[in-house]
């Protein structure tokens, strides 16, 4: 899903 | 990256440096909740599921490699290798009061009801409670070692320097997470009284004891 937020946070 | 988050993470990372290097030289876990560690590591497990799935970075798979990877090796070494210095008397917090309500909330408020974004979401509000055990540790005790306050202080300053790392993206990259900064804010107040006992004692050379 495009729309789930992009996780680059550990 | 930004300086906060990456002062955030070289924190954490040093944190678990100081815990392992504690329990390895001394040959000893004695004043180390393993409920928390334990939770710390089912925190590390749900979350970088998404190492498989989910590209982001060298230095972000790297991270996450080591936090797992370090999470269980404690777990090793205070289970099996060095079991008999485990204060396991002192290690009484009911882990199931933190379980129970973090697993209904993460599937009821949750970005999205899917596999993975639960389990995101399960692990963001599992790690904002799971030094509970060890705090609660410490205050049945009544002190902690140097060392495991040091350990502590840096792994407070890690979600406390995110939360400077949330405000700078808000402002420069209009990106934010509510989630993640709710949780974030309140595992760092869960540390604020003992942030308070370590810069009132602990660096003053004295060791962490509480009032009788």
């Amino acid at each position: 899903d495009d729309d789930a937020p992009k996780k680059d946070e550990l | 990256m930004n300086v906060f988050r990456l002062a955030g993470d070289m924190s954490h990372l040093l944190a678990i440096i100081i815990l392992l290097l504690k329990i390895w030289k001394t040959r000893s876990c004695a004043g180390i909740s393993g409920r928390s560690q334990l939770l710390f590591a089912l925190t590390y497990t749900a979350r970088y599921l998404d190492l498989v799935t989910n590209w982001v970075s060298l230095y972000n798979t790297v991270m996450k490699v080591f936090f797992i990877a370090t999470s269980y090796a404690t777990i090793y070494l205070m289970y099996l290798k060095f079991k008999a210095t485990y204060d396991s008397n002192h290690d009484t917090f009911r882990v199931e009061f933190l379980l129970l309500p973090v697993t209904i909330l993460a599937l009821v408020l949750n970005h999205e009801f899917s596999f993975m974004e639960i389990l995101w979401t399960f692990s963001i509000y599992l790690e904002a409670v799971a030094i509970l055990p060890q705090l609660f540790m410490v205050s049945k005790t009544g002190e902690a070692e140097s060392i495991t306050s040091h350990y502590l202080f840096a792994l407070g300053s890690y979600r406390l320097l995110y939360i400077f790392n949330w405000i700078w993206r808000y402002y420069t990259e209009e990106y934010y997470d509510l989630i993640a900064i709710i949780a974030g804010v309140v595992q760092t107040v869960l540390y604020c009284d003992f942030f308070y006992l370590y810069f009132t004692k602990v660096l003053k050379g004295k060791k962490l004891q509480l009032p009788a």
